[in-house]
């Protein structure tokens, strides 16, 4: 564990906090994608299968503890609680065209071909592109609320600070994962054009307005 | 192994 690690996880939770917050307090999930949410909630349940075989720490047990109950409490929200407000039209991404590809690759390049690694890669390449629909979204309605951008601005700087802890393992103790790096450099490049529209308006205290 | 300290990332 490096600070950079650290604060990765600490980002990533923190994105998940502000999600769960902003749908509670405005009794509304406008202006989120289901779509990304199914997708994140896969990721999580296909990457951490191995909570029932391998036992790493007590802080990596409850955090993935964490990532997976709390996906299941917001697609709750989303798709059964607060289903009415749910923007239902304007979220029209195919997933299929995410899930397949992933998965396929997934068998193509992998450390070893054995269903746990499969599934373990799998949700390394789809966490990768799972924030599409949502940025799909955004980009339809031309607009995301603050709350909506701090979510995204946390998630995104999750896997860039994950970089940075990539580049530090490297040289500190030798080790590197030619996937994760790949898939997490992806990510990160994904955000770059939100990042730049959060940080010249949202930080001014503009809304996240698209130019039309 | 090299590739098994990814899975103790989050």
């Amino acid at each position: 564990m490096n600070i950079f690690r650290l604060a990765g996880d600490l980002s990533h939770l923190l994105a998940i906090i502000l999600l769960l917050i902003k749908i509670w307090k405005t009794r509304s999930c406008a202006g989120i994608s289901g779509k990304s949410q199914i997708l994140f909630a896969v990721v999580y349940v296909s990457r951490y299968l191995d909570l029932v075989t391998t036992f790493i720490s007590l802080y990596n047990t409850l955090m993935k503890l964490v990532f997976i109950t709390s996906s299941f409490a917001t697609l709750y929200l989303m798709y059964v609680k607060f289903k009415a407000t749910y923007d239902h039209n304007h979220d029209s991404f195919r997933i299929e065209f995410l899930l397949l590809p992933c998965f396929v690759l997934a068998l193509l390049i992998n450390a070893s071909f054995t269903p746990l690694e499969v599934l373990w890669t799998f949700s390394i390449y789809l966490e990768a592109v799972a924030i599409l629909p949502q940025l799909f979204l955004v980009s339809k309605t031309g607009e995301a609320e603050s709350i909506t951008s701090h979510y995204l601005f946390a998630l995104g700087s999750y896997r860039a600070l994950y970089l940075l802890n990539w580049i530090y393992r490297y040289y500190a103790e030798g080790h590197y994962d030619l996937i994760a790096i790949f898939a997490g450099a992806i990510q990160t490049i994904l955000y770059c054009d939100f990042f730049y529209l959060y940080i010249t308006k949202v930080l001014k205290g503009k809304k996240l307005q698209l130019p039309a | 192994m090299q590739h098994e300290n990814s899975h103790d990332e989050l």
